[in-house]
């Protein structure tokens, strides 16, 4: 145990995992 | 594929060495993305412009799925506000995203992104509606608690002045120190847009 707290995840981290921000669509056809 | 022009309507191009000199691509690169453009906005209605449907069939190949984040996105890159992206607006809009758009751009891009009422500033309201969109969409439970205290965390680091809302400078300073928060800003696709669409070689008006 460090001692240190858990990290956690800030809320942008996880707004940024939507697949609906990732524009790769267009270039995957 | 590619061999059908009788019912094409052409679309005039904002003039490419126009658009590259204000941007990071070159002229092959904005003349490789009309082909792209063309492709994605006849693909409903073949008038020209993109509509919000287009967008969304041509990132998800699905019309239905019209989400908090499309939707904020297409708003942006429609700067005209006219509810349709034309040629300049798709390749202003996506020279954001390119590997060597400047950081403090992609910056400016996302706090618009994030600020969905557009009143200047990231409100405690609007990040949790878009977590709560995230969560949705990954059909992901987490409980409320669990969210405040993200929620909670986040302002505390984000929002220094603790007044509930993150402001431009803000937002510029906490991404420096999460720079990866800006990771959904670059689309390394955009290094190379020629080799993605070759068919414009057929089209180009330049020679390079």
């Amino acid at each position: 145990n460090s001692g240190s707290s858990p990290a956690i995840i800030n809320a942008f981290q996880l707004i940024g995992m939507s697949s609906c921000l990732d524009l790769s669509g267009f270039f995957e056809k | 594929m590619g061999c059908f022009h009788s019912k094409v309507r052409e679309i005039p191009m904002e003039d490419p060495f126009a658009l590259a000199s204000e941007t990071a691509f070159s002229v092959s690169d904005v003349e490789a993305l009309y082909e792209l453009f063309k492709n994605i906005s006849r693909s409903v209605t073949d008038d020209g412009l993109i509509s919000k449907e287009e967008f969304q069939l041509a990132i998800f190949n699905n019309k239905k799925k019209e989400n908090l984040f499309t939707s904020r996105i297409f708003d942006l890159f429609d700067v005209k506000k006219k509810g349709v992206i034309d040629f300049g607006d798709f390749v202003r809009a996506l020279n954001v995203f390119h590997p060597s758009a400047p950081m403090e751009v992609k910056i400016e891009f996302s706090f618009k992104l994030y600020d969905l009422d557009n009143t200047g500033f990231i409100e405690r309201h609007e990040v949790k509606q878009m977590i709560n969109a995230l969560l949705c969409e990954a059909e992901i439970k987490l409980s409320e608690e669990t969210i405040e205290t993200i929620i909670n965390k986040t302002f505390m680091d984000a929002d220094p002045n603790q007044d509930g809302k993150i402001d431009k400078y803000e937002w510029k300073n906490f991404v420096y120190e999460n720079p990866s928060l800006l990771k959904v800003m670059t689309l390394p696709y955009l290094r190379d847009v020629t080799t993605a669409f070759p068919s414009f070689v057929f089209h180009s008006k330049v020679e390079d």
